[in-house]
């Protein structure tokens, strides 16, 4: 199973934009796709049109186990929700003694043969249960909007990363993946040339700036769903074609 | 002392960039003010073109007395920096038994006479250091993003402020400043609206979409200094007027 972490510190760069319809294109091309969010608003649901009675932080608490907080989201994807029981999830984590860094790996670990893909949702910012989505995964997708504070964050991201994977070597940053982007904004050309000079290999094409993006979450639909053609979903199909390639 | 916080769990939606055009704002019209960086990314200091030796994660840990960590970052305005540091914090906080949400504001409560303003920007998410910072203020600012997820998040966000009111009576949700207003985008109007219904008088002019505002921290300038007469200096100096007139 291919476990891959939608990661920035940076807010509002597309990460859960790209988990959701990263693992909603995987599933339509066959896929067994797991989606999980981590993060404490818990938007991958909303984005999805779906609930669930049950969280990651009661999973990783040990109170239900993983296969019953599963939410079947589309044919061949689940979600296990996240949300605002996630806070409590970090002070747990914060108060063990050693270890607390594997607390979501350990607890999600049952459902490793049971999917294809594992794509995780993280929230903004540094924290412990940021860490925890880091050592359950080996592969980060670092989505970047073409701005400077963004570009900024991603520079400091990648540092945090090196100290972390001292301690999980088969983590890699293994895409970049900048967003929003936009032809007409003479920046976007301008952070773009600066993201392949740092990061070459890595970096993929762009998503486009498409406002069909922030329309689709108020339907619950993914962006094939809500509006098939556009640039946003020609946009995450490349992706998605990208990231099955490398299998 | 007026203390506000610039506060929205959802990511990217301009607290830095209100934070540091709200203060340097005040300053300029002659308000003695302190800009506290919350956030792990640490990026007011960018914005701002200035660094510390030492930020606030060290002054809430007692190990430097908050005047010897402040930097002079324009006449009157100094910002007590934030960063890495403050994931330690965290981690801190959690870990007392008691009293936990008030280790901010007791350690800041000796610079409450030295300024007339404390702006504080927070990091997008909500933990132990959000809550934190929502104790040492007053008044809360919410800019938000005309986006659906966005005001997704400011629904949720005003849920949690409410069960946060019940131990601290004086913190209200002041101002909610609309972002990124783009009137050639037709949600942009569509989701004002539901914000004029949900919160009518404490919705502020909104700040228009405008290039100039991302170039800034570029730069390490204000939008004042960067680009004035712009829409966006414009925007943040009537956000000035509005929040001194209502001293
Ligand atoms: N390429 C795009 N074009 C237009 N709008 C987009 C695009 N990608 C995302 N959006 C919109 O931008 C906003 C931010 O995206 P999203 O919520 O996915 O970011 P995020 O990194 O998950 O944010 P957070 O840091 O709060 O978790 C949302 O309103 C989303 O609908
Ligand atoms: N009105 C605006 N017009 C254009 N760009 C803007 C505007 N306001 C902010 N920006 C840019 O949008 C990005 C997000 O803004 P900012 O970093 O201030 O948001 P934030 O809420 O502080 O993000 P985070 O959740 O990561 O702390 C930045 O690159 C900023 O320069
Ligand atoms: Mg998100
Ligand atoms: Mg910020």
């Amino acid at each position: 199973m291919r476990r891959i972490a939608i990661a920035l510190s940076k807010g509002g760069v597309g990460k859960t934009t790209t988990a959701v319809n990263l693992a909603a294109g995987l599933a339509q091309q066959g896929r067994r796709v797991l989606i999980v969010d981590a993060d404490t608003q818990g938007q991958a649901a909303r984005m999805l049109g779906v609930q669930g009675p049950h969280s990651l932080a009661e999973v990783a608490a040990g109170d239900v186990a993983p296969t019953a907080a599963l939410v079947a989201a589309r044919p061949g994807l689940w979600l296990l929700p996240g949300g605002r029981g996630l806070a409590g999830l970090k002070r747990v984590i914060d108060r063990k003694e050693f270890g607390g860094e594997r607390t979501v790996r350990e607890a999600l670990a049952p459902l490793d043969e049971q999917f294809d893909f594992a794509i995780v949702d993280t929230a903004p910012g540094w924290d412990a249960l940021a860490v925890n989505a880091l050592f359950y995964v080996n592969e980060v997708l670092a989505p970047v909007s073409l701005e400077v504070l963004a570009l900024q964050g991603l520079i400091d991201f990648t540092q945090n990363l090196r100290s972390l994977q001292q301690y999980h070597e088969r983590l890699h940053l293994r895409y970049v993946l900048p967003t929003f982007y936009d032809r007409r904004v003479r920046k976007s050309d301008e952070i773009h040339r600066q993201l392949q000079s740092h990061f070459g290999a890595q970096l993929c094409q762009p998503i486009r700036y498409n406002v069909r993006l922030s329309e689709a979450p108020g339907f619950g639909q993914t962006i094939y769903e809500y509006a098939a053609g556009s640039p946003g979903a020609d946009d995450y199909q490349h992706l998605v074609t990208k990231v099955m390639q490398d299998e």
